[in-house]
């Protein structure tokens, strides 16, 4: 495994966007990782519609029929790809684009897909197999707990002490081995989180959170997806 | 052994208590937080539908301040402090940005059972 790497890099994540008041940020997570399947796939990096996931995918876990994916009211990025399995796709953000609401009608059209999934997984809790799907295959939908992102301004996020209920979905997209923290006189390798609260917030958008030890239960909710290659 | 340094990463109870001068514990003065207040409602465009409704706002700043002060001490390789969630209470901050459902009992990745687990791949090498 490379000691570094970075998706934006390569081209393969597009700009931050913002979910705006919406409980939506597993549609953002989802999409995200698509986004860079797709472009692994394909070659080109298009920007996909989380409006059709807040108004289409109503998918509910098989082994627990009341919780389903609720829009702006929350929902799972594991069953949102379930979902594109069975739909087919997602539009394109121009096609479906995003208005951070719900209650509308699904007005998903099959036959402007812009990117369909081939398949999906859940990666261990294993920080070296996480980095190891990244590289292989593109950036991760992951749950986090946020509780220490509603005052983050910058710098590599290490704190003592996080719960590790997860109440947020993000896209990780990479990591680095030296984040230097003041408090421990050392270097510190770090996540890359992409988030959907606008660029103004964090690090134009993104977050770094520290790695080796499942600081707010970033390791745990991971799950990987790959795209169906088209020419 | 890899991390000597001890450090208080909570309180004195006697800074944290009391909201005296209305700076929310923090040694500000009222005067110095609305200052802050209204520097923040520049920055994010706010404005708020009676005066009543910007004063309880005011007040969840500056128990925002506070948190962000709690927080810079518990994470300090990161900078805390005002972003655009400053007016917001956790409970509404979690309602109106978050929405990660978790299936209940569920651990980790194994959500969806051993049919969608990822292959094992090699690191080494």
């Amino acid at each position: 495994l490379p000691s570094d790497f970075d998706w934006r890099d390569q081209g393969a994540v597009t700009g931050v966007k913002n979910q705006g008041s919406c409980g939506s940020c597993w549609s953002f997570s989802a999409s995200g990782a698509l986004e860079g399947a797709n472009f692994l796939a394909t070659g080109k990096l298009k920007s996909l519609s989380e409006q059709q996931l807040v108004d289409c995918d109503h998918e509910c876990d098989p082994s627990e029929a009341d919780a389903c994916d609720q829009g702006c009211n929350g929902g799972l990025m594991t069953t949102a790809f379930e979902y594109l399995l069975k739909s087919g796709g997602l539009e394109s953000e121009a096609d479906y684009p995003y208005t951070g609401t719900d209650g509308g009608s699904c007005k998903f059209d099959k036959s402007k897909i812009a990117a369909s999934v081939k398949n999906f997984s859940v990666v261990s809790i294993d920080e070296d197999q996480i980095a190891a799907n990244l590289v292989k295959h593109g950036p991760l939908a992951i749950g986090i707990n946020a509780v220490f992102m509603q005052t983050y301004i910058g710098g590599v996020s290490c704190p003592y002490i996080c719960g590790r209920h997860l109440d947020h979905g993000v896209l990780l997209v990479g990591y680095g081995s030296a984040g230097y923290s003041p408090i421990r006189f050392k270097e510190k390798p770090y996540w890359i989180i992409k988030n959907s609260w606008g660029e103004s917030w964090g690090e134009d958008g993104y977050y770094r959170i520290c790695r080796g030890r499942n600081v707010c239960g970033v390791d745990s909710m991971v799950s990987t997806v790959t795209a169906i290659q088209t020419s | 052994a890899e991390d000597p340094l001890i450090l208080q990463v909570v309180p004195d109870a006697k800074e944290e208590g009391g909201f005296g001068g209305g700076g929310g514990g923090l040694g500000l003065g009222a005067a110095a937080v609305e200052a802050h207040f209204v520097s923040f409602e520049r920055r994010f465009g706010r404005s708020y539908a009676s005066a009543e409704e910007r004063a309880h706002r005011r007040s969840v700043f500056a128990a925002n301040l506070r948190r962000a002060r709690r927080h810079q001490r518990l994470d300090p390789g990161a900078v805390h402090g005002v972003t655009q969630f400053s007016d917001l209470t956790p409970a509404e901050f979690r309602r109106a940005f978050l929405g990660l459902r978790r299936k209940k009992g569920s651990v980790g990745g194994s959500i969806l059972g051993s049919s969608h687990e990822a292959p094992i791949l090699p690191t080494n090498d």
